[in-house]
């Protein structure tokens, strides 16, 4: 879950990209209109749909139930969602997933945890997006983190770019992690 | 009207900044928690409320409705609302304005206007800021603004930057010519 333009659809081709040979991984596209996100990930020959929303600010529990007969999970290690982009109204509807992750990303400055506090009150992870931009700003990571922190404690954070890959590798361990505590 | 951290606040700073002087201008500010944004427009000198929607994802005429009171329109040339950071659904609630203006910003990639059609459809004016970023990223301006006339070939589209002020001029005359138009 994040803004439009955060970097989700970028997380998951960096994702796909690094785990594809070890993990079996799926994937939802959610998006009020256009196919553009699931194309992307079509590259990589693994199973995703794209559900339009049309109008719907977010995906519900219905939405994606309604798709679930194109996966087959028992040869699925790794289900992946990405939600409409909007960081206030995913958080209010459970789509029956184990983590939420929120991707926060450095141009839209870091105020947003203390200003949209329910998502990442709902949230397992926290990703900070686009550090290759950090120069160009003046955002401060240390504020962020102790503001998301503030809000939920348990909160794993990690600070990347899908640009550069920098930061990735904790990100794809975190996974893997969840993953393998699945088994 | 954006996606959370486009720069709708920096741009009310740099437009109050430079108009203040020729123009009365007053401000609604809205966010799910939080009085940051006011209180950055406060130090401006200008009438300003804060309302906190709590969870609701965008601003409706109720909330606006309840603090019309805190301003005096006789002496009010310019009354800005800045809405809830959402592309999705500040589009489907009136204001009671006379014009909306959607923001996009460059790092949030050139996809938008196909993505979240509604918002920008119901808009006069597109801004895209942050064009001082635009060396960072693959942004085609010209996608942007064709995508957007397709959506509604009625829109004003102007290329900014908050940050460094080019092309502000042209968004400050729209703005008078609007004012002007309304005596
Ligand atoms: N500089 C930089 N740009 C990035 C990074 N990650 C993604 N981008 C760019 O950000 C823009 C948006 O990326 P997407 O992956 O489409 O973002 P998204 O969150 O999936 O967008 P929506 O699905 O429309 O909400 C694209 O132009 C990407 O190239 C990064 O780490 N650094
Ligand atoms: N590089 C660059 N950064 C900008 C520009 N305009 C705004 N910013 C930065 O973008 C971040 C977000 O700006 P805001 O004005 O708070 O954005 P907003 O749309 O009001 O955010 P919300 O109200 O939380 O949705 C801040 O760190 C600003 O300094 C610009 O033209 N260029
Ligand atoms: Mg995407
Ligand atoms: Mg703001
Ligand atoms: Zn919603
Ligand atoms: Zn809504």
């Amino acid at each position: 879950m994040s803004s439009p333009g955060s970097g989700k659809t970028s997380l998951l081709e960096r994702t796909i990209d690094s785990l594809k040979n070890e993990l079996k991984i799926a994937v939802i596209e959610g998006d009020l209109q256009t196919t553009n996100d699931a194309e992307r990930i079509e590259k990589y020959n693994i199973p995703v749909t794209q559900i339009n929303t049309d109008g719907a600010c977010h995906l519900d529990a219905n939405m994606v139930d309604g798709v679930l007969n194109n996966y087959n999970f028992k040869e699925t290690d790794l289900f992946v969602i990405e939600n409409v982009g909007n960081l206030v109204c995913p958080a209010g509807f459970d789509l029956g997933e184990d983590d939420r992750v929120v991707m926060v990303s450095i141009p839209e400055g870091d105020d947003k945890p203390i200003k949209y506090p329910v998502i990442f009150r709902k949230a397992s992870v926290v990703l900070i997006n686009k550090i290759d931009l950090l120069a160009y700003t003046n955002f401060n990571i240390a504020k962020t983190k102790k503001d998301s922190l503030n809000i939920n404690p348990n909160l794993k954070i990690f600070e990347i770019s899908c640009k550069t890959g920098e930061g990735l590798d904790s990100w794809f361990d975190w996974l893997r992690e969840q993953v393998r505590k699945k088994r």
